[in-house]
């Protein structure tokens, strides 16, 4: 159908994933739970730091659009850090953590965090 | 999202998800696409979290999210969480969290608390119907026996309602998208029917992992806000993810 939805018949014989639909597989990662809560993340966001700064910035320029003083994210980066503590074991330190290797500001860790429960309304 | 819980002909259970996200966080022109689903797929992996060298679960996630949306308990359980929208949404409970009030949970720690505790499927199930949660949601559970699978609809408070898999009575699958299931889904955001149109074509019969990654493939169930597809079959511990595009035509949503 070429007006919205674009519903269209059902889809057989797509498996194994290939062609436009599909962007590629999913890289597999250990995360060992005997490790210290701070250091368990290490290896992974060591691996995708520049994805996950792209990503917090891409959220930061959204949020600049709507508050171009830039008043939001700093009130992001002063008052959602402080949160980071209020949360369980091993939450706080694991977020910490990620804070630490990736370089992003602790605030904003949590921000992408929360994102899910943010957005429900 | 849309995430399903299905029973085969043989007692085997399949659990599928796409993962949507995105709507209206900036709409990148040039790629006709949302902004955030574009930069969630290059975060987006599988996890083996493991303790004493063993399996305690797996999850598919986006680094840097220490919470889960995606996960089985290996030869246990399967879970999947969709966004339950409603006025009484997340931002009461985390207002609630930042004025001292903190006895619920952020709802995507449920799911990795349930993953990383719960032993069994009624174990899951009892956790996730009645945790106290800082959000409303839906939460898809599948477990490793003949009918144990259901989709638990969640205010912050309460279990508002369980839909459970009865083959006796032709339920071989449970499918929930981003609505309740006793209400119509929005008419500009109607993925279920589709979805079920194509799961009653596929009949229990011929239901498998390969069958369910069609009927999430097929438009509008996919979207300009899938951004990962993941299947898990609980008996041979199957868990697969795969990251998805939606090509124009596509609906936004």
């Amino acid at each position: 159908q070429f007006v919205p939805p674009y519903t269209e018949d059902c889809r057989r014989g797509t498996y194994p994933p290939s062609g436009p639909t599909f962007k590629g597989i999913v890289p597999w990662y250990k995360i060992n739970l005997d490790l210290a809560p701070r250091v368990r993340w290490n290896q992974l966001i060591n691996d995708k730091k520049v994805e996950l700064t792209s990503l917090i910035q891409v959220i930061k320029n959204l949020a600049n659009d709507f508050f171009p003083s830039g008043k939001l994210i700093e009130i992001v980066d002063k008052s959602l850090a402080p949160l980071v503590d209020t949360l369980p074991s091993p939450f706080n330190e694991e977020l910490k953590g990620i804070a630490d290797v990736s370089g992003v500001p602790l605030g904003e860790v949590m921000l992408f965090n929360i994102f899910y429960e943010v957005f429900t309304v | 999202c849309t995430s399903l819980v299905a029973e085969d002909n043989a007692g085997r259970l399949y659990h599928a998800r796409n993962l949507d996200f995105g709507l209206f966080l900036g709409w990148d022109v040039k790629n006709e696409s949302w902004k955030i689903p574009e930069y969630l797929r290059p975060l987006t992996v599988n996890l083996n979290f493991q303790r004493n060298n063993k399996t305690v679960f797996k999850s598919t996630n986006f680094a840097g999210y220490v919470g889960m949306l995606t996960g089985m308990r290996p030869g246990t359980f399967t879970l999947t969480m969709n966004e339950r929208f409603s006025i009484d949404g997340g931002y009461i409970g985390i207002i609630e969290w930042i004025l001292g009030k903190r006895d619920g949970i952020w709802m995507s720690f449920l799911t990795r608390s349930v993953l990383e505790n719960a032993t069994s499927y009624a174990q899951a199930k009892d956790q996730l119907a009645k945790t106290k949660m800082l959000a409303p949601a839906y939460y898809i559970l599948g477990g490793n026996q003949s009918g144990e699978g259901c989709v638990i609809t969640r205010s912050r408070t309460a279990a508002l309602d369980i839909w459970e898999l009865d083959i006796k009575h032709g339920i071989w699958y449970v499918l929930e998208t981003n609505y309740d299931r006793w209400k119509d889904p929005l008419f500009l955001d109607n993925r279920r029917i589709p979805a079920m149109k194509c799961m009653n074509q596929t009949t229990q019969a011929n239901i498998s992992v390969e069958t369910i990654y069609d009927v999430l493939s097929t438009k509008p169930v996919l979207n300009k806000l899938t951004t990962y597809t993941t299947l898990m079959e609980i008996s041979e511990g199957t868990f697969e993810s795969y990251l998805r595009d939606c090509p124009n035509p596509c609906m936004p949503w």
